[in-house]
């Protein structure tokens, strides 16, 4: 957060953006469904904050190493535990599998520290991560307030039950909290949107149909597509993406050649050494020298860099080269990888540093040129701002939403790369407090801050027009004007099933001009048009439901998106309506960027908007010219009114026949 | 047929606005199945009151069975675990 908010152009420096028309979400209230808090942190500091909003209804309760009276205050207004659910699952003692943790809302795995800091955490100066990043540590809505639901326990790197979830969604509805924040996630394959088993789904219908924006994690499962989780309409699902911001290394070869790669080593460089690939000579030539395999010899290694290559993305083939590096008595690593921003130090600051299979195989052919090869590792340096452009990270799970493709999933994008924010002093990587983290988990707090500053500016907007302001804003392009690609192997450029709307642009999603609402009825129409039963719809609800005998259409649920994921010979129509936000008296005319070999028409071709007449309703309708089947193509339809552009993601899909395991 | 797992038991939205009157419905409802208000306390974990109505509760997979009939009751599903991201 030392750099993110400045990147999303919400810096205080700013006079005119939305952090000061918000005056910094000061009054809303942002609960946080995590690993609780570590109250005593600088960033949960209320000074300067006036009284906790009258309507709060919550509490803070009392539990081991943890004193409402002394640890919750104006910033931190409530603090709830649910551990029932996983108790009764687990057992005692919770700390069995050698983690510390507490029976209270104390944080002692640092994760709900790190995203309650992101959302709404206090201005903390000179923050850095062992020198890098260096930075004022802010959460994206300073001034609002945090309401800690700690839901998560310190099992085997964090565990929630349902049961327990939806107890504190049950509670947080209760306590009167505006937003809610969940980086907390499933396994495929999902349960539906009405199976409690996924508590997240059902709570947060609840809580989204009583005006209160629930904001979800899509999930670490990328980049393969259909990985996207907490699908369901009415949540708004994040992706993560990089910044625009890098930590760099440079790797000097013997022959004076210099490239670059990235690590968070900062002790000092390692001068000129000895530089080694363990070449094996069996009928595999590559078999020693991939990392997570590493065959030393400690004569040939100790006092050289040691070159390994890698196809596995997760950081398991760093950490164990790193420790067969060591062990041998090598000075430095240099790790071939497919590109993944996501970094951490490898343990005790040893120099490891990533590469991608073309700087890798440059390095490789130094080696195998020269008698003695040598290399210096520069210690790590922090670059900001230009050239360094986002992409969507490599992790960040992928749409299409397999329960219906339909839905657009995620919804939007936001900062989840190398994020710096608070922690538990028990984390491990943790540094005088704070932390680098990356994961969706990251980025969520990103978006629920910003929903808070919308919330702050605009107090009647619903869950989905908050929603729609943000997908219709956001960049689909980097913020120098180039495109947004999104990490994997290869590279690609972003589209929406990445991103959803695109990155996050606040400032622009305060005035998105127009926005597509849903009330209740819309997530009825969802619901029959998936064929849920009536009585389990009725329940839901709390009203009797019957679904129209003319079958819904899912793709007439009034999402700021069209996504249509089969379309045959015949055309398709669907339909959506749009609410004013913007001036009363305006007029918006359609642009339309069509996917390749579609056909898109709109009627009408203009939306009037006056002082009574704010919702307006319009039909798109979609033919294809694809004589096969195909994948997603991608297109946008704009409104325009020459000051506002509300864009509209329009993705199409081709099937002359019924597809077999297409995605 | 004799361990006990958490189940939640979903009812939906609450039909009336008193906490504990909802929760003292929870109760009955359970000790239909249970036999006595007093185990059915034993065995309930969460009532489920402000935000919707139901609630969570050691069942063995026959009550769970039994309960998932009674009438109101929309779904009874077994406890679940979530992960952070």
């Amino acid at each position: 957060t030392t750099r993110s908010w400045d990147y999303l152009s919400l810096s205080p420096q700013t006079p005119s953006n939305l952090l000061h028309k918000s005056n910094n979400g000061d009054g809303v209230i942002i609960g946080i469904f995590d690993t609780g808090i570590w109250p005593e942190s600088k960033s949960f500091t209320e000074n300067g904050l006036g009284p906790v909003p009258s309507r709060w209804k919550g509490v803070c309760e009392p539990g081991e190493s943890f004193d409402p009276t002394k640890h919750c205050n104006r910033k931190l207004v409530g603090a709830r535990w649910f551990v029932n659910g996983f108790l009764a699952e687990y057992g005692l003692p919770l700390n069995a599998s050698g983690e510390t943790e507490y029976l209270s809302p104390r944080d002692a795995n640092g994760h709900g520290m790190h995203t309650a800091s992101t959302a709404a955490g206090s201005f903390v100066g000179n923050v850095s991560y062992r020198g890098l990043a260096r930075g004022t540590a802010r959460g994206g809505a300073a001034s609002a307030r945090v309401a800690v639901y700690k839901v998560c326990w310190n099992v085997l790197g964090g565990q929630c039950a349902s049961a327990d979830i939806l107890k504190a969604f049950d509670e947080a509805i209760h306590d009167g909290v505006d937003v809610l924040s969940l980086s907390i996630g499933f396994w495929i394959p999902l349960y539906s949107d009405v199976d409690e088993r996924d508590g997240i789904a059902t709570g947060s219908f609840h809580a989204v149909t009583r005006g209160i924006t629930v904001v979800c994690g899509a999930g670490n499962d990328g980049p393969s597509a259909q990985t996207v989780q907490n699908t369901a309409p009415w949540i708004l699902t994040v992706a993560a993406s990089t910044m625009d911001r890098a930590f760099v290394t440079s790797i000097t070869l013997g022959n004076n050649k210099t490239l670059v790669g990235e690590a968070m080593f900062t002790r000092r460089e390692i001068g000129l050494t000895g530089l080694l690939y363990p070449e094996s000579h069996g009928l595999d030539p590559t078999a020693s020298g991939v990392c997570q395999a590493l065959q030393l010899n400690r004569t040939k290694v100790a006092g050289k860099v040691v070159l390994c290559f890698t196809s596995m993305t997760r950081r398991v083939a760093v950490t164990s080269a790193t420790a067969a590096v060591r062990k041998a008595g090598g000075v430095g690593l240099i790790v071939a990888k497919h590109p993944n921003s996501a970094l951490y130090p490898c343990p005790g600051d040893f120099p490891c540093v990533e590469v991608d299979y073309e700087a890798g195989t440059k390095i490789l052919y130094y080696i195998r040129s020269t008698r003695f090869p040598l290399v210096k590792l520069s210690s790590s340096k922090t670059v900001i701002g230009r050239p360094v452009s986002a992409k969507v990270a490599y992790f960040s799970a992928r749409g299409p939403n397999s329960i219906e493709p339909a839905i657009l999933k995620p919804d939007i994008a936001a900062p989840g790369v190398n994020i710096l924010a608070a922690t538990s002093p028990l984390d491990p990587f943790a540094d005088s407090g704070y932390v680098m983290h990356s994961g969706t988990s990251m980025a969520t707090p990103h978006i629920s801050g910003i929903v808070a500053l919308l919330k702050a500016l605009h107090p009647a907007w619903s869950p989905a027009a908050i929603k729609s302001a943000l997908v219709t804003t956001a960049w689909r392009n980097g913020r120098s004007g180039s495109l947004i690609f999104a990490e994997g192997s290869p590279q690609k450029q972003a589209d929406i099933f990445d991103y959803g709307g695109g990155i996050v642009n606040p400032n622009a999603a305060a005035d998105p001009g127009l926005v597509f609402d849903m009330e209740t009825a819309d997530y009825i129409h969802y619901l029959c048009a998936m064929h849920y039963n009536n009585s389990a719809i009725s329940r839901l609800t709390g009203n009797i439901t019957n679904c129209p005998v003319q079958k819904l259409s899912v793709l007439d649920v009034n999402l700021p998106s069209i996504t249509i994921p089969s379309i045959g010979s015949t055309s398709i129509t669907v339909t959506r309506t749009v609410t004013n936000v913007g001036p009363p008296n305006s007029t918006y005319r359609p642009i339309i960027e069509p996917p390749s070999g579609i056909v898109v028409s709109v009627n009408p071709e203009v939306l009037v908007f006056n002082s009574t007449v704010k919702k307006v309703s319009f039909k798109v309708t979609v033919a294809t010219t694809h004589q096969m089947n195909t994948g997603y193509m991608f297109g946008s339809l704009i409104w325009s009114d020459k000051v506002h552009f509300v864009r509209i993601p329009l993705s199409v899909r081709t099937e002359m026949f019924q597809p077999y395991g297409d995605e | 047929g004799k361990t006990y797992n958490v189940h939640i038991v979903y009812l939906g939205e609450k039909q009336h606005d008193d906490p504990d009157l909802i929760t003292d419905s929870h109760h009955d409802l359970l000790a239909k199945i249970v036999g006595s208000k007093e185990k059915a306390s034993e065995l309930m974990v969460y009532s489920y009151r402000h935000g919707f109505s139901g609630f969570a509760a050691k069942l063995t997979e026959s009550q769970a069975q039994k309960i998932a009939e009674l009438p109101g009751v929309v779904r009874v599903m077994p406890n679940s675990l979530h992960r952070l991201q």
